[in-house]
């Protein structure tokens, strides 16, 4: 099958009223997320093996960004992030990602440093119920002049040793 | 508290030095005094209603029938974070389950609030709506304008419908509207607009006001057919969720254009992808 249509259809599925509006029982409001994740897993494939043609290495995606949480980041010292523009025009882009270090160096690929800074983890994000997350920061940088339907790629090292938080403070 | 405005360029924030609270907006085209807060509504509603009498609607699924007006809860602390590239404000308040950020990230031309709710706590039997609510002296009168399932922005009227005369006998839930995108109010010199994440509920109950549904948690069910109260006991406690709105202060003819572009950045937002990179320098990568 079409690994697009997988979400295609889920997303189909997910426009009846009841998913919109939140009127459904709880056991169909599990399934519509099931098929959801299922066509987002399905289309992260496809992305994976386009990113493949252009010599990307296997991407990994982190689907609980929106608990400040990603095996990835907060798991290596070093981690390539790309971001993909779906806009067919050039925009810029805020980039958080969480981190466990307490400094970190941001590269594009020309090798030049992006400004970033280290912002900690509001504390009702890091008691969230389920988070097994171990990070702490996010790192924040700007992913400038993003290509129309196209990608840039980030090269970031973290270190737990230095702390370049300075710039943040408490008032 | 904080005397000093926090700013990035293009939108500056006023805070109450006495409250830590959102005082005041100023932008390259408008200055406005806004104040923004959590509130609940009391569904109503308990376990001892019956369902089937419309007299005694619960609030649920299908139904936002709240008892009174919103009760705000009360701001506790502010910790002010400033950093080269992001400004945050950070508020809690009297009830740990509610709390936000505000950004201000440099050169935008917005600020962002991310807010989090959750778990609602029910255990007095009581069903609660929570809501953020912007007040502003912007004399929009009884309009404000919503979104239509993301399509044009429609004009709506305070206690009125277009095409039939209205009985209002639900004040503040009759004039609740879908908001997918955006809602926004404006007078002849500002227009305030905020962008929304989800698919949220939203009215303007006041000259100058605006506020959207977050989050609910209700007790019973409302007897039009889910058979279920809106209650998710994830992890044994109920929902957090976690979201942002996206507030644009301008002159209104600009309003349309900077809510445009934002909305187009933020909901085709770019996609991020990872790689394991431990092996290897930057140069070599």
């Amino acid at each position: 099958p079409n690994r697009v249509d997988i979400l295609r259809n889920a997303m189909a599925i997910n426009q009846h009223h009841d998913a919109v509006t939140g009127t459904e029982k709880q056991p169909v409001a599990d399934d519509y997320v099931m098929r959801l994740s299922e066509g987002t897993e399905s289309c992260q494939q496809a992305v994976n093996d386009a990113f493949s043609l252009a010599g990307l290495p296997k991407q990994s995606f982190c689907n609980q960004l929106n608990t400040s949480s990603c095996d990835v980041t907060e798991g290596h010292d070093q981690f390539v992030v790309t971001v993909y523009n779906p806009l067919p025009r050039a925009v810029g882009h805020w980039v958080r990602v969480p981190v466990t270090g307490l400094s970190a160096t941001v590269a594009d690929g020309d090798g030049t440093v992006v400004e970033s800074q280290l912002s900690p983890i509001p504390e009702e994000v890091l008691r969230l119920p389920g988070r097994t997350s171990t990070a702490t920061y996010e790192l924040v940088f700007r992913a400038d002049d993003l290509p129309p339907l196209g990608f840039r790629s980030y090269f970031v090292s973290v270190s737990a040793s230095i702390a370049v938080s300075q710039h943040m403070h408490k008032a | 508290p904080r005397q000093a405005p926090l700013s990035n360029g293009h939108v500056t924030l006023d805070l109450d030095p006495a409250s830590g609270r959102l005082a005041r907006i100023r932008t390259d085209s408008a200055d406005v005094a806004v104040n923004q807060t959590f509130m609940w509504y009391h569904g109503y509603g308990s376990d001892k209603n019956d369902p089937w009498e419309p007299q005694h609607r619960p609030t649920g699924a299908y139904v936002f029938n709240p008892v009174a007006d919103a009760i705000p809860i009360q701001p506790k602390d502010v910790v002010i974070l400033e950093g080269p590239l992001v400004k945050e404000i950070r508020h809690s308040f009297a009830e740990t389950w509610v709390s936000q950020v505000t950004r201000l990230y440099t050169g935008e031309p917005y600020a962002e609030i991310e807010w989090q709710v959750g778990p609602i706590p029910t255990e007095d039997g009581v069903a609660k709506e929570v809501i953020s609510r912007f007040t502003s002296d912007i004399s929009s009168n009884d309009l404000f304008y919503t979104d239509s399932n993301g399509r044009q922005m429609m004009e709506r009227q305070r206690d009125r419908r277009s095409s039939w005369p209205l009985n209002v006998t639900e004040p503040v839930s009759g004039n609740y509207y879908p908001v997918n995108s955006r809602i926004y109010i404006r007078d002849a010199a500002s227009q305030l607009t905020v962008l929304s994440d989800r698919s949220q509920g939203g009215a303007s109950l006041a000259s100058g006001q605006l506020e959207l549904m977050l989050h609910r948690r209700t007790v019973q069910d409302d007897g039009f057919g889910v058979g279920e109260p809106l209650n998710e006991t994830a992890y044994g406690a109920g929902l957090v969720v976690r979201g942002r709105h996206w507030v644009l202060l301008s002159d209104p003819a600009e309003g349309a254009r900077l809510h445009r572009d934002l909305a187009q950045r933020v909901f085709m937002a770019p996609q991020l992808s990872f790689s394991v990179a431990e092996d290897t320098t930057v140069e070599e990568w």
